[in-house]
């Protein structure tokens, strides 16, 4: 399963991961 | 009986006898006639293109193995095999047992049951970010849509209209349901399920499905940010008044649209919860596929995420639109919303692939026009089968 998130946001929208990347559910993906 | 039988006379009608058998016959005409281009219009099963592995996976009925491996794991464990058959599933697939909300393992009386485990309050603290991830996993993949292209893997795409549906009726039944955009629109007071089962939504919403929405909700109205904003702590975010453009998936000036993959493997914790603050104004169920999604078959298979059943949650945050979309997959076939009762996934219907059916959760709340949800809560998850 998987889940997707399509947003829009200021363009200094910035992803705090890499792809591949484990992550737990409440860690930051991604910060302005 | 004998004399009746040989004595009676039989009388024959010929002419009103043609006329039902033609009658009859004509309405057997129609229906099929009809049947044949509904076939054409949705159609029902994927055309596989790609390599064999793809070929394979699409001829087998997954759905139904879905159903069947589902039905399977609800099947009910003797309690003296459960503690080794659950430590023995998250040695291979590497769960984390000291987490669980309830450690004593024979309390789960099936692995559907043990899959669904909850976590102990405070194994997953929320990090003070504009976004946090919405499950445990692994990111695939993440970047900015570009037009209407959000990119599978490198220089393969699929198109945001297909996956998240759009208001567009201009396109053909056809390209439609390429697109994934035939829908069934449902009224936003009362609505319908595919069985054509009508539910109240105030009804759900007002007999204690929307417990958490009042508590995110201030009695203004406004949705309120707890831990998430530093600069503005426990301040009343404005949600209200915010107005993208949901339908069309258009970006204001100095906005672009952003996107994220997580990918959740068999051991990973399988609830997903609210990535920020926002309003959940729509739910598209999409009908579909239920090939695997693991980074495997993502890079095999191409519009795999528009192929697969799932159900588009859309809405809006302080930035403008935003959309969650939990997609389901074989094993996991089944997608739960805790607000939603009335969403009933992978179900036995043959449901024409590409088509949705859409809820409206304005009802929800007046003000907001919406379900509010705030960092953290808990939104629903995926069950076995």
């Amino acid at each position: 399963s998987t889940v997707v998130l399509v947003f829009e946001a200021p363009q200094s929208f910035e992803f705090k991961v890499t792809a591949g990347q484990k992550i737990k559910m409440g860690e930051a993906l991604g910060q302005i | 009986l004998v004399d009746s039988w040989k004595n009676t006379e039989t009388k024959w009608y010929p002419i009103p006898v043609a006329l039902g058998l033609s009658v009859v016959g004509f309405i057997q005409y129609r229906r099929v006639i009809q049947r044949e281009e509904e076939r054409l219009e949705h159609p029902k099963k994927y055309v596989a293109t790609g390599p064999w592995q793809v070929h394979v996976a699409a001829a087998l009925p997954l759905r139904s193995l879905s159903r069947l491996w589902g039905s399977f794991n609800s099947l009910t464990i003797p309690e003296p095999l459960r503690p080794i058959g659950y430590k023995l599933y998250s040695w291979i697939f590497g769960c984390n047992l000291d987490e669980m909300k309830n450690p004593n393992l024979c309390d789960y009386p099936n692995l559907s049951a043990f899959f669904y485990r909850e976590l102990k309050d405070g194994a997953r603290p929320i990090a003070n970010a504009t976004l946090v991830s919405p499950s445990d996993g692994k990111v695939l993949h993440f970047g900015i849509v570009q037009g209407q292209d959000i990119e599978q893997i490198k220089g393969v795409t699929y198109k945001l209209d297909a996956l998240l549906g759009n208001d567009d009726k201009s396109t053909s039944p056809v390209e439609n349901a390429i697109l994934g955009n035939s829908r069934q629109i449902v009224d936003e007071e009362e609505f319908a399920n595919v069985n054509g089962i009508e539910y109240s939504l105030d009804d759900m919403m007002n007999e204690g499905h929307s417990v958490k929405t009042e508590s995110a909700v201030g009695p203004d109205g406004l949705a309120r940010s707890e831990t998430n904003d530093p600069q503005d702590e426990r301040a009343l975010v404005k949600l209200a008044d915010v107005t993208p453009d949901i339908a069309n998936h258009k970006v204001k000036p100095g906005q672009a649209m952003f996107f994220c993959v997580v990918y959740l493997a068999p051991g990973d914790y399988h609830r997903f919860h609210s990535p920020t603050n926002w309003i959940v104004q729509t739910r598209r169920h999409f009908a579909g596929e239920l090939f695997s999604v693991s980074p495997y078959f993502v890079n095999l298979l191409q519009n795999l995420f528009v192929l697969n059943e799932r159900v588009a949650l859309l809405g809006k945050w302080k930035h403008g639109f935003f959309s969650m979309i939990p997609v389901g997959a074989t094993n996991v076939g089944s997608i739960k919303i805790n607000f939603d009762e009335a969403l009933k996934t992978n179900q036995k219907e043959d449901i024409p692939l590409g088509t949705y059916t859409e809820v409206t959760y304005k009802s929800a709340s007046k003000i907001l026009g919406g379900k509010a949800l705030r960092y953290g809560d808990e939104m629903g998850g995926f069950y076995l089968g």
